[in-house]
């Protein structure tokens, strides 16, 4: 554990909290990409089976545990509580064009042909597109509420903390993860976009952002 | 140095 590391998963807990909390507090999920949440509940879903296998620490498997919890309450509130508030229409996204080509990378290029070690690297490389539908559902609105665009900065700081995490971690005990190394890279690369416009609309304007 | 089936990281 490094400072990285740490600083890295309170991002990802702080952007799941800012999201479930919009949709409690605001009593709607417009906006919001259902399609996006029910991938981040896969991806926590297949990657922390090792539940029931290896026991690493508390911390872990309390944050497992949590992170759990929280995307499928999130979930639940997307398609059950306030699904009439649900804009399903601009979550149009089609999913096979995501998961047929993850399905067949993990099962391609992974640590061993286990069922367990498939479905963790089926869950680093879903991860690293999840968001897609998300960022393609901002893009064809054209807008989205600020309170969205603090939830994607905090997601995006969250894997350019992890890359932080991994430099760190290759020079002090020479770990490197290739897979997650890669797909971390690649995911954060997505947001670099969004880091942009974040930056100039949203914390120098005020309100939602609007696409050019 | 990667082992697999202990993976630490969230």
């Amino acid at each position: 554990m490094n400072i990285f590391r740490l600083a890295g998963d309170v991002c990802h807990l702080v952007a799941i909290i800012i999201l479930l909390l919009k949709i409690w507090r605001s009593r709607s999920c417009a906006g919001i990409s259902g399609k996006s949440q029910v991938l981040f509940a896969i991806v926590f879903t297949t990657r922390y089976l090792d539940l029931f296998t290896v026991f690493i620490s508390p911390y872990n498997t309390i944050m497992k545990v949590v992170f759990l919890a929280l995307s499928y309450a999130t979930v639940y509130l997307i398609y059950m509580r306030f699904r009439n508030t649900f804009n399903s229409e601009n979550d149009s996204f089609r999913l096979e064009f995501l998961l047929v080509p993850v399905i067949g990378l993990s099962f391609l290029e992974n640590y061993a042909f286990t069922p367990l070690e498939i479905l963790w690297t089926f869950s680093i490389f879903l991860e690293s597109v999840a968001i897609m539908p998300q960022l393609f559902m901002i893009t064809k609105t054209g807008e989205a509420e600020s309170i969205t665009t603090h939830y994607l900065f905090f997601l995006g700081l969250y894997r350019a903390l992890y890359i932080a995490n991994w430099v760190w971690r290759y020079h002090t005990e020479g770990f490197f993860d290739q897979i997650a190394v890669v797909s971390g890279v690649v995911q954060t690369i997505f947001y670099i976009d969004f880091f942009y416009l974040y930056v100039t609309k949203v914390l120098r304007g005020r309100g939602k952002m609007t696409l050019p | 140095c990667h082992r697999v089936g202990v993976k630490d990281e969230l």
